[in-house]
């Protein structure tokens, strides 16, 4: 069915932050966890980022945190590959 | 601070690097500069030194790029991944690679280069990401960053510096600096008015301008001058030159320090050198010479120590009879100390601080009064 604004913004959000989490902290490559919001291991790569880029450590896509995700940024990782 | 996992560093304190291409986005020149002073940021703070290389594998190669670029982290278009740069190693790493549908600028309205450049260089040089936010290391760009006195966060020095120490100079500083200590780790500027030379020699149709550790590089197709670092190209020979000069008829070059000299021909140091320069005929009471030039066509090599000089003949290889004889005498208006001597278009130049002296050996007479870096294309 064709999905409100507010859940196709909710999707591109959800996009952006797998990818960004996926190139600069190390997330394994694997859509379905993504898919289930209360994953732990979402949850824990989220605060893992907003930790090493000096935000409030939330755990969730808040507003901050996705504004941070849209910046020019260096492209090599923040964590160790 | 951090460093990549292994902590990859150089196992050098000297490296190279190379501009492979350049972004229709600036001058070459503004590329050029902006890579310049970024590597001297890390070299402030540093043992480390750099020269160029214009052709071949550099330890940091330099290039912009789009999308896919060969390596396997495509850039995305405009915004967000703005470059990226490899940990020190062969080949690949080391390299830094810019996104090209970036606009780069010279100034905060785009993104600037050499914001970019200084923080890539850090990753060439061993730092990963930083998460304190005042340091150039923290990964997300920040365009609110001064430029015109852009100092590295004590987090960058910190982070640079548990990989290779700090500056020489700075082991040798006392605790509370009673003067400005020079130290040594400057690198002189090209343009600097009050600038002098130590020695200056052809090579092989090129002249070379040395000072300090370094030396410019001059050809008769390209009026820039190229900078190195004397070790770049000869890693036995010393800094702080004496003179030099080129015997065109054996191809070589003569360096002098001190009471030694040493022979070169192209990069190569010959065999059997350093020799002490008294087997040239000079009397013990010289301890070292201040220049020499070498005439090609009459085949005599001039020396000069503070006022005097002498005349070498090529031909029988010994120290002329009747010398020393004064300065003052032979090359009218020529000052004493001279620092340095070239042969060109049938005139004598003599570099005395930073003045340089055209001398027309037939009319025997200063024909001009130029700037020392005039020949640097300033």
């Amino acid at each position: 069915y064709p999905l409100s604004g507010a859940a196709k913004e909710e999707d591109s959000n959800r996009d952006l932050a797998q990818q960004y989490l996926e190139k600069y902290y190390n997330l394994e490559k694997d859509v379905k966890q993504f898919r289930r919001k209360d994953s732990n291991l979402i949850v824990k790569k989220i605060q893992g980022m907003q930790k090493f880029l000096g935000l409030e450590v939330t755990g969730k896509l808040d507003t901050d945190t996705l504004e941070v995700m849209r910046k020019p940024r260096c492209g090599v990782p923040d964590v160790g590959h | 601070f951090s460093s990549f996992p292994g902590m990859p560093k150089w196992r050098k304190t000297h490296l190279t690097y190379r501009i492979v291409n350049y972004t229709p986005d600036l001058p070459r020149d503004a590329v050029d500069s902006a890579i310049e002073k970024a590597l001297k940021v890390w070299e402030e703070v540093t043992p480390l030194t750099f020269s160029r290389m214009y052709e071949g594998e550099a330890d940091i190669m330099i290039s912009f790029a789009v999308k896919e670029h060969g390596d396997f982290y495509p850039f995305d278009g405009p915004g967000h991944s703005l470059a990226h740069a490899y940990p020190p190693g062969p080949g690949l790493y080391g390299d830094i690679h810019f996104d090209d549908d970036e606009k780069w600028t010279e100034d905060a309205s785009g993104t600037n280069l050499f914001l970019v450049a200084a923080h890539e260089l850090g990753h060439s040089l061993g730092l990963f990401h930083s998460a304190n936010t005042e340091a150039l290391m923290y990964p997300l760009y920040n365009s609110l960053t001064e430029l015109a006195q852009f100092r590295l966060s004590q987090d960058d020095v910190n982070g640079i510096q548990s990989l290779y120490g700090p500056p020489p100079a700075s082991t040798e500083e006392p605790l509370v600096p009673t003067k400005s200590v020079p130290s040594g780790s400057e690198m002189p500027a090209k343009c600097d008015p009050a600038l002098s030379f130590d020695a200056i020699s052809t090579l092989r149709g090129e002249y070379l301008f040395f000072k300090d550790r370094y030396f410019w590089r001059r050809s008769h197709w390209n009026p820039e001058p190229e900078f190195h670092l004397i070790s770049a190209f000869w890693p036995s020979l010393p800094s702080y030159l004496d003179a030099a000069y080129e015997v065109n008829s054996r191809d070589t070059v003569f360096i002098f320090k001190g009471n030694e000299f040493w022979a070169i021909r192209g990069n190569e140091v010959q065999a059997g050198y350093p020799r002490g320069i008294h087997t040239l005929g000079f009397p013990p009471t010289i301890r070292k010479i201040d220049a020499a030039v070498s005439d090609k066509e009459k085949k005599k090599t001039y020396f000069f120590a503070e006022d005097k000089y002498w005349r070498f003949d090529e031909n029988s290889q010994s120290m002329e009879q009747g010398f020393p004889r004064l300065i003052a005498d032979d090359f009218p208006g020529v000052e004493p100390k001279v620092d340095a001597v070239l042969q060109a278009f049938g005139f004598f130049y003599f570099f005395s601080g930073s003045s340089q002296f055209e001398f027309d050996p037939n009319a025997r007479m200063v024909t001009h009064i130029l700037k020392s870096n005039s020949w640097l294309h300033c």
